[in-house]
């Protein structure tokens, strides 16, 4: 897996999903 | 109450094509007569001690057995049902002396908790939710997550028990608007949780604050496809499916479990590897069971089939005992061993 394939990988996905996504 | 007891085991680890890895220890034989649905292990205090205990379902009865030695065990308690029946055991992790059922025909009706009085002399069973309940899990900490209802009146609910099974504290999910149909945790980020939808979308929820993170769509290749275990690693999502509609008929034999790996961020995915039956063999998913990095299922042609997921290959094939197909197998979460279980009531213990 590579980021070609998936996009840039961030480590902190879940605390970015968590501010962008509605409360 | 008379204790029943169990026949000690007398079976060979009869004629698994990998007779080595599978070893029988035990045998339990439900005398109700009715169809047995479905089992789990799980550790239950008695007289101060915890025990490693086997909880089985039949139709209308939901039974706990007590290990007497390695080989035998004997009924502790039985709780019954009249009116609908047990359609599967739902374990909590981390609470103790408590286990949920799910009840109901084609679809749950019902979830009641099962527990015991104070004293340990009679068995108590509390109606915990009842509705058109699609899926429902139990997940660490005390909690047990149900959606129930469709579409916009989609309810998804998180109740977290105390540690002796009592007082009960509700929080409500945020609904994908699409009906969910499993959940499952994700090892290494235990403030998330991952559903799977009737729309072949794998949703995540922030469990902490209920939102709804991501929905991410997995491809139409398999519909209906389950979610068994997830992990979080590197900023991805390791992801472990079914297909239980896959067909037998491709090429390269059709994948009984799936390993695929999800960028959440941009909700892209891959596929990382099939987990296929060897060759000569055939039968499609019907039920099964993934711990830490085995997956373990039975197939329609009543066999049941082991996967080392970090090897990628089958492991292991355990074939009918006594004529009898497969008709349910779970991992014990107290030790390494495999509960196999059959219509009429048997129940094997195979240590993997």
């Amino acid at each position: 897996c590579n980021e070609a394939d998936l996009g840039p990988i961030s480590l902190n996905w879940f605390e970015e999903l968590s501010l962008e996504a509605p409360p | 109450q008379s204790p029943e007891q169990t026949e000690a085991a007398d079976l060979p680890a009869c004629n698994s094509l990998n007779p080595g890895r599978l070893q029988l220890v035990s045998k339990l034989k439900n005398p109700s007569g009715s169809c047995s649905v479905d089992v789990s292990a799980m550790c239950w205090e008695i007289a101060g001690f915890k025990e490693p205990c086997i909880i089985t379902a039949c139709e209308y009865i939901v039974s706990l057995w007590k290990p007497l030695d390695t080989r035998q065990w004997e009924k502790l308690y039985s709780w019954h049902f009249t009116e609908v029946p047990v359609l599967q055991i739902v374990p909590v992790p981390d609470v103790c002396n408590l286990v949920c059922v799910a009840l109901g025909n084609l679809e749950i009706r019902e979830i009641r908790a099962l527990l015991c009085s104070s004293d340990g002399k009679r068995e108590k069973q509390v109606l915990l939710s009842s509705g058109n309940i699609k899926a429902v899990l139990g997940l660490t900490e005390r909690r047990l997550v149900s959606s129930s209802g469709t579409l916009c009146d989609q309810q998804v609910e998180i109740m977290t028990f105390a540690e002796d099974g009592g007082n009960k504290e509700k929080q409500f999910l945020m609904s994908p608007e699409e009906t969910v149909l499993t959940f499952a945790e994700v090892q290494g980020r235990q403030e998330a949780l991952l559903g799977t939808t009737i729309m072949n979308n794998i949703v995540i929820w922030n469990l902490k604050t209920g939102q709804l993170l991501k929905k991410m769509h997995i491809g139409d290749s398999y519909q209906a496809s389950v979610c068994h275990k997830a992990y979080s690693e590197m900023g991805l999502l390791f992801v472990v499916l079914s297909h239980p509609c896959a067909k037998e008929s491709e090429p390269l034999g059709s994948p009984v479990f799936q390993l695929i790996v999800i960028n959440p961020k941009t909700t892209l995915s891959v596929g990382v590897m099939p987990y296929c039956l060897p060759q000569g063999q055939a039968g499609r998913f019907l039920e099964g069971d993934v711990k830490d990095h085995f997956a373990a299922a039975v197939l329609t042609s009543g066999t049941i089939a082991i996967w080392d997921l970090l090897l990628g290959h089958c492991t292991a094939l355990l074939p009918p005992v006594s004529d009898q197909h497969w008709s349910f197998v779970k991992w014990s979460g107290t030790d390494s061993h495999l509960l196999a279980g059959q219509k009429d009531g048997n129940i094997f213990v195979y240590r993997y």
